[in-house]
């Protein structure tokens, strides 16, 4: 399984389409503080399946959606797509974008209906084909950061537990 | 599969104790479970003994030290069942240029078989990437991304200023 | 003393909406009470507007903006009773060379007055140090101090190194 | 009031006698991972009054004495004496070392009699006199690590709690 492409629109800071290729082996993304980096990260965890508003860094699930800027209005709704390479069967590469049911009670985006929600090129993936993703950083939404030692230890915890029940 | 815990839980151990070693060019470090009855509750408990100094507990470390010991922990669960991919968002903004060098060196272990993509301010990382993307704001408030290379960094890093001088 | 807190409050708030705008050069950002109630007891909610960008919580800042916003509210509150000295501990490590520069232009402000140490792997950071001094291990484990001058922090820095290459 | 100099001694890492001058402005401390800076700034917290093992990143209070190295015995007491010069009243720089009464029951320092302790160059200087320091890190005792906003947000309610009653 490769990770071949990630398109972003209308996720937190980035308004307009917005698309990365990741063909190479280690990919760097680099800008000054607050252009975006992060959210970079944000969204594919979200695409891949993060449904915490608060890892997201967010206090809801609607806080992904582009809130606007100077001289921009709000949007409506927040699209993610990660295309997928399975290298192992051969197969063309999958779209995957998260079906995303705003709560009802969403309060600023009354009109965020559903997000995203189709699978291009082909079949969508089942969550189960959602590859696991280790995702380690010094900003993560929890106010420790998880860049912290302990903090890193608890979640070493979990990772084996997790691995374990899997392999079950 | 309370078994299966404890071979995985060694295996991590085992990955913990020599990506330490190669991370701090010497010295030692383990971990343990706190509880060995009932083991997929248990809590997890790590020394470290950075090279010429005494075994001790991961709170006497200094920050860089506790940023290495933390990447020294991340990589040993995920040799023992490797992502397809990896995202690592400035677990290098701790580290002096001499771990920085060391902390790539071990990434390399690990780039290929996996794919990893990083967000970084050390130049040094971005000096090790394939390929570098840059993500600006030259409209306020909105992200675009512009394909950078490395000797570009520099002056990308410090556009847009709307600096009043 | 009820309204002393009140009238300390008020000052800190001042201070923090101007030195915000100097640390982000624009934008605003405003520091409330939780509870007007028993102003004493009460908790401090804090918003932030980066330029161009829309009012938020703190919570959805970026890294380096929640600790440039940090060190609005630090600055904010020394202001209103300017301790003789300040000591700095990595305050700088998530700021990228712009913002490291608007935090030594504000800190500027503050030194004089006020004695300040700071503790920095930031180069403009050391250039901007009247005095700078090097810890080192050169025997394993025990720390010495040295004087440097700033062309030799690079070497300084690298050194000693025990790496088995 | 101006901090002159600050002698350390068996504090932490610092086995031998070392001393720092600060007479300028503005004092950088720089120097690669685990050298040692951040337990400066320990020794100055120390010295003015921060009893709090915690926010000394030790698990007790007997942690700030040096535990030994390669090649080197560990020692049984820590000592630090800073020198502030009052500049308004025109006195002699007046010397503080703080009187360190180890718990009996501390493990490995049973030998750890009173450190430090005596006033040099003059009268002992009392708590009152000691000027408050502001100290703020990113590396900190506590868990989260002050550089966090929210971190820092809960010690300004302190701080100005602390400032009312102080002039009360
Ligand atoms: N829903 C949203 N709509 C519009 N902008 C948003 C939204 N959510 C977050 N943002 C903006 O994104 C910015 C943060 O971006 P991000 O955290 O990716 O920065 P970064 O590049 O990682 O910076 P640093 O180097 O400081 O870590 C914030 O300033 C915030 O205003
Ligand atoms: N009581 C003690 N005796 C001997 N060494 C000690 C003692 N307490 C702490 N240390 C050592 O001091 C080191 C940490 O030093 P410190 O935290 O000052 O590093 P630093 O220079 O701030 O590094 P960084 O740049 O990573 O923050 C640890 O490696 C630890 O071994
Ligand atoms: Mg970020
Ligand atoms: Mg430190």
């Amino acid at each position: 399984m490769r990770l071949k492409r990630l398109e972003v629109r209308g996720f937190k800071s980035f308004a307009d389409r917005t698309e990365f290729d990741f063909n190479a082996d280690l990919t760097g993304i680099v800008g000054p503080n607050g252009c975006g980096k992060s959210n970079v990260v944000d969204a594919l965890k979200w695409v891949l399946g993060d449904r915490s508003a608060k890892s997201l860094r967010g206090a809801e699930m609607t806080d992904v959606i582009f809130k606007g800027a100077e001289g921009r209005e709000g949007l409506h709704q927040a699209e993610v797509t990660i295309v997928l390479e399975n290298d192992q069967l051969g197969e063309d590469p999958v779209a995957f974008t998260p079906e995303r049911e705003h709560p009802v009670d969403a309060p600023e985006r009354a009109d965020g209906e559903s997000v995203g929600g189709e699978a291009l090129d082909g079949e969508g993936v089942t969550d189960s084909e959602v590859p696991d993703v280790l995702v380690a950083g010094v900003q993560d939404g929890d106010e420790t950061g998880s860049g912290d030692v302990s903090d890193v230890v608890r979640r070493t915890r979990h990772a084996l537990v997790a691995n374990c029940t899997e392999l079950r | 599969s309370r078994s299966l815990f404890a071979q995985t839980f060694e295996q991590a151990r085992e990955n913990f104790r020599s990506i330490f070693r190669k991370l701090f060019q010497g010295g030692r470090a383990d971990m343990y479970l706190t509880e060995t009855e009932n083991a997929l509750e248990s809590g997890i408990e790590i020394v470290a003994k950075p090279p010429g100094k005494e075994l001790q507990s991961i709170a006497l470390l200094s920050g860089g030290e506790r940023s290495l010991t933390a990447l020294a922990i991340l990589f040993a669960v995920f040799k023992v069942k490797p992502s397809p991919f990896c995202i690592l968002d400035e677990v290098d903004a701790a580290l002096d240029e001499t771990n920085v060098e060391r902390f790539l060196r071990v990434l390399q272990d690990f780039v290929g078989p996996s794919q990893f993509c990083i967000v970084t301010h050390h130049k040094r990382t971005m000096a090790a990437c394939d390929v570098l993307y840059g993500i600006t704001m030259q409209r306020r408030g909105i992200s675009s991304r512009i394909s950078v290379a490395l000797d570009e960094v520099d002056e990308f890093s410090e556009a847009p200023r709307f600096d009043k001088a």
